[in-house]
């Protein structure tokens, strides 16, 4: 819910400053909270470069934000020690944008209980409810799946839950901390009047008839299909795994049904890029020839070029057959063009074909790497629930590997660790400043519908761990001997993670596993360049300096307009301030009092002016009846 | 494995303990009301 006031709203695109203060691993998460942003909202933001007001992210004390733009030129918002998570991040700007918390809305107690003897004394504040003259929810439900809203433990003084939730399925779903829900974003793009985003570009699941628009080839030997099932497999599809009787599409090329070389292509519709870069992700299945293979190709339409021209992108080679797999293409577009989907059959034999669904195209960064986990739920709470990744190598050359721990009944834990590569001699050490980004998956098939589930870490060259060692020094200097599955030798550093990654109830709230499939999404950048300043432009014009000289009362704002400072006063439906300081309180019902008070005076003066005048008149009148009575009777007197 | 670091030390604080836990009184657990300098 909204803090009412168009004077709060930001511009859609917010300049911001990374102050100096923050960590290194905090700076990295904002970036990637504003790319959910950008993914999901109209809402932008982009390095401050002089603009009037901005944000300036601060490591202050703690996770905190102002409500609105205050219009203040330099807006803190403070992402302190182990807050550097982002849906933190994602949480506190929205609270900048103009968001309360979910349960303060007017209708909480419809549908939340506060246990208020279970708060700790002196926090019952933090409960209050905000009535629609202050807040506006922006007709949208109450959403217990709200990144702005408590969780049942908040505020509470021992150990049983200070929100209980009065349909009580949700009572462990209040509090997540993943990422935007729908209803965030319904919200979010209401209030910003937001019609498309910065990045999105089209999603896919089939389940339409049109086909998101997409055309068959031309010139090939074969049509990709639109089934609910194909002969040879899969049996459904993997939007919803056969869940819906009567829906569940997905496009199928039968390479069994044609000659070995043989080709099918589907083009997407014509799609208009913004940013040059684009990642295109989908699940692919394969119950043909192990030869089978998936070409990817854009056809790009350069001006003038009517026709297009038709680059081959990347080749999928030795698709596992007999489960959807999931694949990213990283694509650098900057033209108008279409993605291409070639299939094209193999040697080998053939009973099925492949099958492509839950197309999505962003213009966002492919993860480097993913981690599939099948037959995921045996190892939950398992003695055998502790998992390592295969090796990763990450763009600059540094090996890794992820551990997930499943063994607790309660919480999934994730950690990461360096280990020994082919590059080691070539490397920097102890590794500076690299970021692994650790993402569960939510397999939605839209990806603006998602709530992945993500935590980053970054390498600190300086730490040192107990023994005296750096931490992320060589593996093979400070690490263990341990063995993979085939009986190869390696060297693992210590693991750095966490152990309350994600509970196993909001893994089951959402699509984290789908047909027993797990995947964990991998990115280990480099962030070095995170440790310089930003840039800080001197502001421009005298916006400050002018409303500095100023004050607004009664949570006015200042404004600069016409070269003038001046105050925008705060308003409800019927009340309101005003004058040059915000100083005069209205309100619909003193108004109503004065017209009433003015039509009294107004209709008690002129009934004196009538009953005066008439009183005149009379009087006058009287005057001259007698005068003209008297000169009557002397003329009588006269004439007898 | 006790070799590996925890950051969050066996504990899923929410925006909310990470405040109290620092001795800050805000708003609502994470907003500030009162007026920014300029």
């Amino acid at each position: 819910n909204s803090i009412i006031g168009e004077m709060y709203r930001w511009p859609h695109t917010i300049p911001y400053v990374l102050e100096d203060s923050l960590d290194i691993n905090a700076k990295g998460v904002i970036l990637n909270a504003f790319e959910r942003y950008r993914l999901k909202t109209c809402i932008d933001f982009k390095p401050w470069s002089g603009e009037a007001n901005y944000i300036s992210v601060i490591k202050g004390s703690g996770c905190w934000s102002y409500v609105g733009n205050r219009h203040v030129g330099r807006q803190e918002l403070s992402i302190g020690a182990n807050c550097d998570r982002i849906a933190t991040v994602q949480h506190e700007f929205l609270h900048a944008l103009g968001f309360w918390h979910e349960q303060s809305r007017s209708d909480r107690d419809d549908y939340v209980s506060i246990i208020w003897d279970r708060i700790l004394s002196g926090r019952e504040h933090n409960f209050n409810i905000y009535d629609d003259e202050v807040s506006d929810s922006l007709n949208v439900p109450y959403d217990y799946t709200s990144v702005m809203h408590y969780s049942k433990t908040a505020f509470q003084n021992g150990t049983e839950p200070t929100i209980v939730t009065r349909i009580s399925d949700f009572e462990d779903v209040i509090g997540q901390r993943m990422d935007f829900s729908d209803y965030d974003l319904l919200k979010l793009n209401r209030l910003y009047n937001c019609t498309s985003s910065l990045s999105f570009m089209d999603s896919c699941n089939f389940e339409l008839e049109n086909v998101c628009g997409m055309i068959q080839g031309s010139g090939d030997a074969a049509d990709w299909q639109r089934v609910s099932r194909a002969s040879g497999g899969p049996e459904t599809d993997h939007s919803n795994m056969g869940q819906c009787e009567g829906s569940g599409f997905f496009m199928h090329f039968d390479s069994s049904s044609v000659n070995v070389g043989a080709t099918a292509r589907l083009e997407s519709r014509t799609l208009y890029p913004k940013r040059g870069f684009q990642c295109l992700q989908f699940f692919l299945y394969n119950s043909g020839s192990e030869d089978d293979q998936l070409n990817i190709y854009v056809r790009e339409y350069p001006a003038g070029n009517v026709d297009g021209s038709l680059t081959l992108v990347e080749e999928l080679k030795e698709i596992p057959v007999g489960s959807w797999q999931l694949y990213h293409v990283t694509l650098n577009v900057a033209n108008t063009f279409r993605v291409v989907f070639e299939g094209r059959r193999g040697s080998g034999a053939s009973l099925g074909g492949l099958s492509i669904d839950d197309i999505n195209l962003s213009e966002t960064r492919c993860p480097h790497n993913i981690w599939h986990i099948r037959n995921f739920t045996q190892f939950i709470g398992s003695p055998n629930g502790s998992l390592y990744s295969p090796p990763f190598y990450s763009p600059k050359g540094y090996a890794y590997q992820i551990y997930l721990n499943l063994e607790s009944t309660t919480n999934v834990g994730i950690y990461f660790h360096l280990i020994s590569g082919a590059n080691d001699d070539q490397l920097q050490w102890p590794c500076p400043w690299q970021q692994a980004t650790m993402t569960f998956l939510d397999q939605n098939p839209d990806i603006q519908q998602r709530m992945s589930n993500q935590r980053s870490i970054t390498t600190d060259p300086f730490m040192t761990t107990d023994d005296g060692n750096y931490l992320w020094d060589r593996p093979s200097r400070v690490g263990q001997v341990v063995v993979f599955p085939n009986g190869t030798e390696y060297s693992r550093g210590r693991g750095y993670g966490t152990s309350a990654f994600i509970t196993y109830e909001r893994l089951r709230s959402r699509d984290f596993i789908k047909g027993d499939d797990a995947f964990i999404l991998l990115t280990v950048e480099d962030v070095s360049h995170l440790n310089s300043t930003q840039n800080q432009p001197v502001p421009t014009s005298s916006v400050d300096d002018l409303c500095s000289e100023i004050t607004c009362e009664n949570d006015g704002i200042c404004t600069v307009r016409n070269g003038k400072a001046e105050c925008r006063c705060p308003s409800g439906k019927d009340w309101w301030y005003s004058g040059e300081r915000c100083e005069k309180r209205g309100s619909t019902r003193d108004t109503i009092v004065i017209a009433a008070s003015s039509t009294a005076a107004v209709f008690a003066a002129m009934l004196i002016v009538t009953l005066v005048s008439v009183y005149c008149t009379r009087k006058k009148y009287r005057k001259k009846t007698s005068s003209n009575t008297t000169a009557m009777t002397l003329e009588t007197q006269h004439a007898f | 494995t006790p070799e590996d670091f925890d950051i969050d030390g066996g504990i899923d604080q929410d925006i909310f303990d990470i405040n109290e836990d620092l001795g800050l009184d805000l708003f609502e657990g994470d907003i500030k009301l009162g007026a920014q300098d300029r």
